[in-house]
Formats: C-alpha cells, structure tokens, sequence
C-alpha cells in the first residue's frame, strides 16, 4: 500500500 | 486600512466555504494587489492558496499591508448573516482588533454590520517550488467532482493516469475497483464541458480520495478545474477565478 507523505518533504518553509 | 467591496457576497461565501474544512484558523494577507491566503492542512498533506486580485473587487483599497488572522468557523457564522446577492463590504483598521463585515441588499434598503475579532496567528509559510508539470488536464469541475464522489466508497485512493491519449483514474479497494477514463475533446459552443489535456511526458500519482473530494468543495466557483502533475510531486488542483484562483496542492501517496 503506498504511504502518504507529508507536504512538507516537498515544500520548505520559509 | 483596506476597504474591499465584492458586488455580490456568495464569492467570498463560496471560497470561506470551500477551505474552512481544510483550515480552520489562517492570515489573510491583504496587499495592494488584493486579498490572499495560504496554508496547510492540520495534518500536513494538503495546502489552500487563494488569491483574490484588487481588480475583482469593485472598490479595493490596501494602503498597508495586513495579516488579517481569522478564524474560518468564526468568519462562515458571520458570512451566513448575509444574503448570496448581496454587495458585501469588508474593512479593517492597521492595527484593529476586529474585521468588519458589512451586507447591503441590492434595493440598498437593509443595511447590516458585523465584526469579527481577529487571532494573532504564527503561521508557517510555505515556498512552493517552481515545478515543471509533466501533465496539465482542464476538464469540467462537475466531471471531476462526480469521480472524486463515486470513488470515495470504494477506495481510500485514487491513481491518476494520464497519457496522450487521455486521462484514467482508478480506484482499488476491499469490494473491488473501478475506472473512469476520459479523452480529450472540444466543444465550440461549449468550452466548459472540455477535456483538455496538455502533456510532455506519461505520469502517474496516487492521491487521497478524501483529500481530493474536499478540494471539490470548490466545483461552484468555477466550471473548469485543473489538474497538474508530475511524477512523485504535489498534485496541483486549480479552480480559476474571475480574479484570482483558488488552488490546492495535496502530496502524493508513495510506495515505500
């Protein structure tokens, strides 16, 4: 089953 | 000071009501240039990012930027004190406590008046990475809508597919599975029910049935939704609007 991944992997925060 | 003033109230309605389940406390940046938003969902999958322009208001003034912070729960109770037609009227002091909300009928015979006390919100901001999509489908909001609706009893997850010669989203679950495949078309006298699709390369993504239906709380504010992706990246869901849009990004689901 894929896993659901956070958001924030993908955008940094600023 | 801004002053914003929106011809018709069910806009801004529409929007509150289409992020509130997402978001429940936020900062309404206001600027020059209009009235935006942007945050995560609680659970840090999902990101809203509105953008109302100055040029959709009939009356916009921002003479200094403000972070409205609101609470959305707060902001709907005051919201549903107007009428959809009605002109509504948003105004906010630099340094004020409070978000006043006013409602005109359109005779101009009933005026009414509420505030809304304001939050300080520390809220993270995102940088959203320039992304190269690989694939850009706009199909009707109602399609997407409707697909999103019947495979929520199946599956927990849907995969879109999306080739050259169309898109395909599948869903796989514990009674069984299903697919809706759609192909490009175009309809001259009717461009809102139009498939289009725009592509470099295949993709494919995984996404949450749930996610994506709450995204489709928006279906009323517009008839055209798209959709862009790229492979192992943030789906991108954009509703435009006459001013501005309303977009959601929702990260994908990954084998592990």
């Amino acid at each position: 089953t894929p896993i659901q991944n956070d958001l924030g992997e993908f955008f940094s925060m600023i | 000071m801004l002053e914003g003033k929106l011809e018709q109230a069910s806009l801004f309605k529409k929007v509150v009501e289409a992020v509130r389940e997402l978001v429940q406390d936020c900062n309404f940046d206001c600027t020059e240039n209009g009235l935006a938003l942007q945050a995560m969902d609680t659970s840090h999958v999902s990101l809203v990012s509105l953008l109302l322009t100055a040029d959709g208001f009939s009356e916009y003034r921002c003479d200094r930027n403000l972070a409205l912070g609101i609470n959305l729960v707060s902001l709907t109770k005051i919201l549903r004190c107007g009428n959809n037609e009605d002109i509504l009227t948003l105004e906010a002091g630099d340094s004020a406590d409070s978000l006043v909300v006013r409602f005109e009928n359109t005779q101009q015979d009933r005026m009414s008046e509420y505030a809304l006390k304001l939050m300080d919100i520390d809220q993270e901001h995102l940088g959203i990475p320039e992304t190269e999509y690989a694939a850009s489908i706009t199909m009707p909001s109602t399609e997407f809508q409707r697909i999103c609706r019947d495979m929520q009893s199946i599956s927990e997850s849907i995969t879109i597919d999306c080739t050259k010669g169309g898109v395909k989203f599948t869903c796989e679950g514990d009674i069984g599975s299903g697919s809706v495949t759609l192909k490009p078309n175009s309809s001259a006298d009717k461009p809102e029910l139009c498939t289009k699709i725009d592509l470099s390369e295949p993709v494919s993504l995984t996404l949450s049935t749930k996610y994506l239906l709450n995204f489709c709380k928006a279906t009323g504010l517009s008839q055209q939704v798209t959709l862009k992706l790229a492979d192992e990246n943030p789906i991108l869901v954009e509703y435009p609007l006459s001013a501005g849009h309303l977009r959601f990004y929702l990260a994908p689901k990954l084998d592990e």
